[in-house]
């Protein structure tokens, strides 16, 4: 079982749309995926037609010990997903940072967890305590890199605290994944830094990149994966390849 | 003088491209424009060619009272800037965390500011201690948005928080201005979420749109303002009509 926490402190990189469509795409290619939603903005969970406000059973619950992996479970177009709850005033954040081994809850909670060969977790943009519980629960950390101005400088922050953490809380963590997202080759700029990139983390870099494409964006509003909304686009094409690459280059591993 | 503070929690949503394109414009239409980059990620600066990990005088040495205002400023292209310094691992956060009235102090450290037509402040993507200090220090808040799915999701959790400054920290505070960024009329999504945000916000949202221009997102890797990269094309037309409309909306109030 490959546990991937999807991360990166920058906001709207695709880390959302990755979750879902490289977790739709292993699941064509007949795995069995779980993705979790550990954003209290809840977009993934919207992005499937799921009324993230309206939950009774959430991973909050799952957090906070109240409810079991399988009571929050919801199956949905061939996945399992474990939803977040809609909380914008972060009530539910203050209850966490208030509870013993608050940065072990996620790992304890799923301890027992089996019977998937995938569980993502869709991290927000923030190096807090949810992507926190996600990187002390994992062994993987896939990036979403989008290919613009400064994104290396972004690269190293978010290196400097992978590292920290890998120190401090979890020996086995390691980037095993960067994935080019929302890409133009039409822009000068995305070239040269995709270069960049290549040059410094060539092992990491998945060769498949996400080109931008317009019904990857579309897909949420109706509550659905880009493979039912547009199997044939370009965005559905990337995501089943990188789902390829993923599994090929895991199993090498 | 008005001092307006161009802030969303979201990230990559167009704050630091508008603050410098927006200030540009002003500044072409002959206003006294400074601006303040108060993101520990500096992308302002270095949109500018400034290399902000070199820098000795930055808006971290005003805000802990080390320097004078007239002593960080910089002059470039007509514009004034105050520029950050690069602050990957949070140190210069954590000590103005620890300061005595934390919140105020770039309110009282500008207390005597003159000779500007217009303060523009960037804000990073967090409802934090940096855009809480820029928010106690003006009068006017405007937001780039977006127009994708969920944009009005963040758009109500920055709502709240801004009522809870106001309340809380500074009367005077208001919302004046929301600024559709990044938009492409092919996308239906941005349509239709621009015609309900046109509906909730109809007084505050501008007429001109920023339209998508590759340009935009190239000028700063060569330090230059849209005006000066690509003087003729959308992005540079879109940011001046913009700054036209900011100021007759603000000569009517
Ligand atoms: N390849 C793509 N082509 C077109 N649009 C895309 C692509 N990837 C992502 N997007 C759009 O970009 C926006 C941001 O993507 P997404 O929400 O996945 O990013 P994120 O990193 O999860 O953001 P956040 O930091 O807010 O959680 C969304 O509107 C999404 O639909
Ligand atoms: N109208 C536009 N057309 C094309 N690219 C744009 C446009 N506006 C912004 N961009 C690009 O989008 C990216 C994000 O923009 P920007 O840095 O201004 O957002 P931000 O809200 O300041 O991000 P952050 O939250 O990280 O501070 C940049 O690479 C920028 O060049
Ligand atoms: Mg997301
Ligand atoms: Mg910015």
């Amino acid at each position: 079982m490959r546990m991937i926490a999807v991360s990166n402190h920058k906001g709207g990189v695709g880390k959302t749309t990755t979750t879902i469509n490289l977790g739709a795409g292993l699941a064509r290619l007949d795995k069995k995926v779980l993705l979790v939603d550990l954003d209290p903005q809840a977009h993934l969970t919207y992005s499937f037609g799921i009324q993230a406000h309206d939950l009774e059973k959430t991973v909050f619950d799952l957090l906070m010990g109240k409810l079991d992996y399988n009571d929050v479970i919801i199956k949905k177009d061939g996945l399992s997903i474990i939803p977040s709850s809609l909380d914008l005033s972060g009530d539910y954040k203050k209850k966490l940072m208030s509870m013993d081994r608050r940065e072990y809850l996620l790992k304890e909670r799923l301890n027992s967890i089996n019977g998937y060969d995938f569980v993502l977790f869709d991290c927000p943009p923030a190096l807090g305590i949810f992507t926190l519980n996600a990187l002390t629960t994992v062994k993987e950390i896939f990036i979403p890199l989008q290919t613009e101005f400064l994104a290396l400088q972004g690269m190293s922050k978010l290196l400097k605290w992978v590292n920290i953490v890998q120190k401090k809380y979890n020996k086995d963590l390691q980037i095993t994944g960067i994935i080019a997202t929302r890409y133009n080759h039409r822009k000068r700029l995305n070239k040269e830094i995709l270069e960049k990139v290549e040059k410094y983390f060539q092992d990491k870099l998945f060769h498949i990149r996400i080109r931008e494409n317009i019904a990857i964006a579309e897909a949420p509003s109706f509550g659905q994966t880009i493979f039912e909304y547009s199997p044939h686009c370009n965005g559905a094409v990337d995501y089943l390849n990188l789902s390829k690459e993923v599994i090929e280059k895991g199993d090498k591993n």
